[in-house]
């Protein structure tokens, strides 16, 4: 939209009211997540700013559009909306955004087909002209999370929205994460020129290595190739698909003595936030004795030539196949990452290599559910529960254990589409946990592996566990959902053997359609990896503090206000969210007043806007004009025809005549 | 291995519902489906 006064400045306060569901308010805080990682946006707790965006839970999900500087400013996560791709867009039109089909130049790029829409619903394919809105300068982007899917408002089977480009029928609706051209448009829109939470991402595609240097006082270097004899034969970025590209870096260890080592540091990096998640893919195809730690090394004044403290490391038996890891590090002073590779005892044949390594501050998965061959899987297995697969159990921080059940070729009722469910399961802890399990969000992202976080388009989805959820059994006797899965759960028996119980799962039969799932790089190498996360979200619900000193300006009915002075308010009823008050036993209303706007009125009845002061003095300023003229030109009138009087009464007689003629 | 007892509770009830659908299923009549454009439909909502 265009017009500077629709902008946010870019830490956008916010409030989230008690309304939205619980699993709502995580989803949401995840949302402000992705913008602070691939966007300058950022998300602040409402604490009396004049403009503020309330999100609370409607009837439906919907925003309006840029900053309506009205106060607070709703937006609305009803039921269903609690997906993050939702929330994202969303919170699009809040910033600024439109639809992406209501460009001014669509026509170039979809066709509408106006006889396949609803009776009365045409006016939603308006399109806004390049005086009202800018494409800022970014090509039609058929990805985008901000475009209509080819069945909105459609009346029929027929799609309503039909692409110029036939191979991106499929495409458009795409409700996964932020395409480029949506980043592109958010950055440019609000000048952005970092990310918040983005630290480093490697490809190691140029000569430079994105600034990394080799330590010194170690045996050997890291060498920076596109294939090693005995393995990898191809990088991760590209899997060897692009002719010419396709680095990566590798310690032999196929030669020297064992322990040799060799170091590669990043370039200094400056934490904002205190937490830290490192990703990247190794090969490990040496010896099992070999090593592969990370450390970081810490600057400060007493230790100008930085500190270093391990992190973590990799060890293990070698594989033929690149490998999905992550770290959480806890660095607040600037640093470097050190990657250290050590050589081991034993023959080796080849060593470790790194590729497409991401640093962000962000939090780390809790697990990793990496499904291999997963093409193979989906062309043998059958839709329903015989396609159904199970993940290995994991346990939270917290001790629960739970588990992710995937319908690779769908449920019988949704084929051709992958479905998720999440499980709590008996585990090593259950007899020292709160049963039923209270407000775990169990979060279950299917990796698009791109290798530039910032550019990933996962697809996730999220449930919490409801300790009040429940069922009424026929003995009238409850059975409450997220319970103690040995109490309300199956026994069940993994491929080793093991025994345990799974408890009932809540989920989705609509994760994401094949097609897409097809798309982008879900599958990379023939793999799919899941990042799994149980994150404890109990804090959610507790209400989110209000300001001390600041009344809401709010708008809605939902928004927690400070209760009235006294009984006399309750029935005087002020309007447009005036505060009551009681001045000399008679109740008085406070009105809202926000920046540039403010209600008057003895119950706040009347909107004032601060255009309405100049029209007002505008129009005086004529009124006086207009008087005054009138005035002098009377003045004159009277004056002139007083003398023209006064001289016929001083001259009888004269008579004046051309004596030239 | 197949359990002896599986409850699974789909939280979409097996419908892909796009934004729009969930507005128009509501009964909404929002600008461009999820648009708000005065605070009388915000509270009417």
């Amino acid at each position: 939209i265009l017009g500077d006064e629709y902008r946010w400045p870019t830490t956008i306060p916010y409030y989230l009211e008690d309304s939205l569901d619980i699993n709502a308010k995580g989803v949401i805080l995840k949302a402000f997540e992705q913008y602070r990682l691939k966007t300058c946006i950022d998300y602040k707790p409402w604490e009396g700013e004049p403009n503020y965006i309330g999100v609370f839970k409607g009837n439906g999900c919907f925003s309006s559009v840029g900053n309506r500087r009205i106060g607070k400013q709703t937006l609305s996560i009803g039921n269903n909306c609690d997906r993050i791709a939702t929330i994202e867009h969303e919170f699009l039109h809040a910033l600024g955004f439109w639809h992406e089909q209501s460009r001014a130049d669509r026509d170039d790029y979809v066709t509408i087909m106006w006889d396949r829409i609803s009776e009365g619903k045409q006016h939603n394919f308006n399109k806004y002209s390049d005086t009202e809105s800018s494409s800022l300068n970014v090509p039609y982007d058929y990805s985008s999370m901000m475009h209509y899917s080819k069945t909105a408002f459609m009346n029929g089977t027929e799609p309503t929205i039909v692409t110029r480009i036939p191979e991106f029928m499929d495409v458009i609706g795409q409700r996964m994460e932020f395409s480029d051209s949506d980043l592109l448009k958010v950055n440019r829109l609000y000048n952005c020129s970092s990310s918040l939470t983005f630290m480093e991402h490697c490809s190691f595609e140029l000569e430079n290595i994105c600034g990394m240097i080799q330590g010194s006082g170690d045996h050997a270097d890291w060498e920076h190739v596109m294939q090693v004899d005995g393995g990898p034969m191809t990088d991760y970025t590209t899997m060897g698909k692009c002719e010419g590209t396709g680095y990566f870096m590798h310690f032999s260890t196929a030669t020297g003595m064992a322990g040799h080592k060799a170091h590669m540091e990043s370039r200094i990096l400056y934490p904002k936030r205190g937490f830290q998640c490192l990703q990247f893919f190794y090969y490990n195809n040496g010896n099992q004795n070999d090593e592969l730690n990370i450390w970081v090394r810490e600057y400060d004044e007493m230790n100008p030539e930085g500190m270093l403290r391990r992190m973590g490391g990799i060890q293990g038996e070698p594989q033929d196949y690149w490998q999905f890891h992550y770290l959480s590090l806890n660095v607040s002073k600037k640093f470097r990452v050190v990657f250290e590779g050590i050589k081991g005892a034993g023959v080796s044949k080849g060593g470790f290599s790194i590729d497409d390594i991401n640093l962000s501050e962000t939090q780390c998965p809790s697990d990793i559910w990496r499904i291999r061959n997963f093409t193979h899987l989906l062309a043998t297995s059958p839709s329903g529960a015989g396609g159904r697969i199970y993940s290995p159990r994991f346990h939270s921080s917290e001790g629960y254990a739970f588990q992710i059940g995937l319908y690779v070729n769908g449920t019988n009722s949704n084929p051709g589409e992958l479905a998720i469910y999440f499980h709590l399961a008996s585990g090593l802890n259950d007899d020292r946990l709160q049963w039923p399990c209270p407000w775990m969000q169990i979060t279950g992202l299917l990796l698009d592996q791109n290798p530039d976080i910032r550019r990933q388009m996962s697809n996730q989805r999220s449930v919490t566990t409801d300790p009040t959820l429940f069922e009424t059994e026929a003995d009238g006797s409850k059975i409450y959902f997220w319970d103690d899965p040995r109490k309300v759960g199956s026994l069940v028996q993994d491929l080793d053997g093991t025994k345990y119980y799974r408890g009932p799962g809540r989920g989705t039969n609509v994760f994401l359609t094949h097609d897409r799932l097809r798309s982008r790089n879900f599958i990379k190498g023939d793999d799919v990896i899941f990042l799994i996360t149980m994150e404890d979200i109990s804090r959610l619900t507790a209400t989110q503090p209000l300001p001390q000193t600041t009344q809401p300006p709010a708008t809605t009915s939902s928004v927690p206000t400070t209760p009235p002075a006294s009984e006399l308010c309750d029935t005087f009823g002020c309007e447009n969210d005036g505060v009551c008050v009681v001045e000399n036993g008679k109740p008085v209303c406070r009105c809202a007043v926000g920046k540039d706007w403010w209600f008057m009125g003895e119950k706040c009845q009347i909107k004032g806007k601060s255009e309405d002061t100049v029209i007002a003095a505008v129009s005086a300023s004529v009124a006086v004009f207009a008087a005054m003229l009138l005035v002098t030109v009377t003045s004159v009138y009277c004056v002139k025809k007083k003398l023209i009087k006064k001289m016929q009464r001083q001259t009888p007689g004269i008579v004046m005549a051309n004596i030239n003629a | 291995q197949p359990a002896s007892r599986v409850i699974e509770i789909d939280v979409d009830g097996g419908r892909d519902q796009d934004i729009f659908d969930i507005n128009e299923a509501l009964g909404l009549d929002l600008v461009e489906g999820d648009i708000l454009t005065d605070h009388v439909q915000a509270i009417n909502s």
